[in-house]
């Protein structure tokens, strides 16, 4: 019932924790529903002008490698 | 859904500067260009902002600046560490936080897009967070968070937000071009250099190293606190015609407990109270009780301090210690903890300071350097820890 990050995934997870997408804290190892993965993936698609596909896919992944300032996108 | 549906645009952070006359100061530079490119490039950066505003930026060199501008890589105590090459080129801290810019050392800065990451089209996006605003989704704002090495200009979507925060240029009161030297900047004085005499010897008690509370506000200006008085520390030891009376500066009567400085902001504790400063000026509404700012943090604390390695509050008290944590508004869970944690500490410490990334802790005339790797005191095999304070820290 919990999505645990594959690799990839996990950069990808880790992109949207650390830029406010989502709550997720790796040291506290709490589970993610996949419905809230997909939701989180959407907000930064469109945030970033990408096709909103919910998956961690490679046009997503490599946007989320590119330059870019560090502050988090969404500010609470 | 509703985000999908929602108009693309700029987003404001929710704090602004309440002033539109702002200095700027380059604390450090890229060894990428030249200091006088660098300086082009930021001045340029805050001029796009000028150019559609009511702003105007004048830059300083010594004195106090509203926004400071340093390079840095990886670790460099703000508790955001940079991550090499790449990813992440900069960022900045919102107007409430102090406003300061810090740029990734590890790029390949440049004076054009051509050549590397352009210095001038990252600072234009990162002062635009020093000024109040967040990332737009907006992808030709300059305020969008990707690089875009075609930057050409503001967007409408940029000009429109700043102007909600600082208005249109034809709410400028007075032209002021930003290269004017400050009239009124006092030349450097040598420093004061522990072979020649300092000036008058500070009293006895002053110079036994013991100090009830210290701490270095934003401008790098040290504060040493000890009973009704205060101190101005600079590289050398004590600015002359220190000490003075903390009551006619800081409005305060009796002893500090404990000194805290995140930001613009300073905060000095005594028993269950706490007084907040903004860039020395006190704040509206204070004193408060410490427990009604932070929550679970007890009364007559031993001191507070910012750990250089993790960029977090920490409060101390007895052998217990807590670990504030902003986004809840109280201590952690889990906290206090036993000072045992950190090896080596005395109980009931006096005072602890972060000062150039490193952390110190003091207790009766006498100091600690921490190792943050190690999370313990830091061994020095020439002259071990503690060491006094009378001569490293006061300059007697």
């Amino acid at each position: 019932t919990g999505a645990h990050p594959a690799p990839t995934q996990s950069k990808g997870v880790d992109f949207l924790a650390r830029f406010g997408y989502i709550d997720y804290n790796p040291r506290l190892g709490n589970i993610m529903s996949q419905h809230d993965l997909s939701a989180a993936v959407m907000n930064f698609q469109r945030f970033a002008g990408l096709e909103q596909t919910g998956q961690l896919d490679h046009i997503t992944l490599e946007k989320m490698d590119s330059p870019r300032c560090g502050n988090r996108d969404v500010v609470g | 859904s509703d985000a999908a549906a929602r108009k693309k645009r700029y987003a404001l952070q929710g704090s602004k500067w309440q002033k539109k006359h702002l200095t700027y100061k380059i604390a450090s530079h890229t060894t990428d260009i030249s200091r006088r490119d660098t300086e082009n490039a930021i001045n340029k950066a805050f001029k796009v902002w000028e150019a559609e505003s009511g702003l105007t930026f004048r830059q300083v060199r010594s004195s106090k600046a509203d926004i400071e501008i340093k390079f840095a890589e990886k670790a460099h105590g703000d508790g955001d560490p940079f991550d090499g090459p790449s990813k992440t080129l900069a960022h900045a801290f919102f107007p409430q936080f102090g406003g300061d810019a810090h740029f990734d050392e590890a790029e390949k800065w440049a004076v054009s897009a051509d050549k590397g990451v352009s210095l001038f089209i990252v600072a234009a996006h990162e002062f635009g967070h020093s000024l109040g605003l967040s990332h737009s989704d907006v992808n030709q704002a300059l305020m969008a968070p990707f690089y875009n090495p075609n930057y050409d200009g503001l967007h409408d979507d940029d000009i429109r937000a700043i102007r909600i925060l600082y208005g249109s240029p034809s709410d400028k009161h007075r032209p002021q071009s930003s290269t004017t030297p400050p009239r009124t900047t006092r030349k450097p004085r040598p420093g004061i250099t522990r072979q020649t005499t300092t000036t008058k010897t500070p009293p006895v008690g002053a110079c036994n190293g013991r100090f009830d509370a210290i701490t270095m506000v934003r401008n790098g200006t040290t504060y040493a606190f000890k009973g009704d008085k205060f101190w101005k520390l600079n590289d050398q030891g004590m600015e002359p015609g220190y000490p003075k009376s903390t009551k006619k500066i800081w409005g305060l009567s009796g002893k500090v407990d404990a000194s805290l400085s995140f930001g613009a902001y300073t905060d000095l504790f005594q028993g269950d109270v706490i007084h907040r400063y903004i860039n020395g000026i006190p704040m509206h509404g204070y004193p408060k009780r410490i427990s009604e700012v932070y929550k679970g943090i007890p009364s007559k604390l031993d001191t507070a301090f910012v750990w250089s390695g993790n960029g977090k509050v920490y409060f101390v008290k007895g052998d217990k210690y807590w670990r504030y944590n902003p986004s809840l508004r109280k201590s952690d869970n889990g906290y206090p903890r036993p000072l045992s944690v950190w090896k080596g500490l005395p109980e009931r410490l006096d005072a602890a300071l972060k000062w150039k990334d490193r952390t110190y802790f003091f207790k009766n005339g006498y100091y600690w350097r921490f190792d943050d790797e190690r999370v313990e005191v830091a061994q020095s095999l020439k002259t071990p820890y503690p060491r006094r304070s009378d001569a490293w820290w006061l300059g007697c």
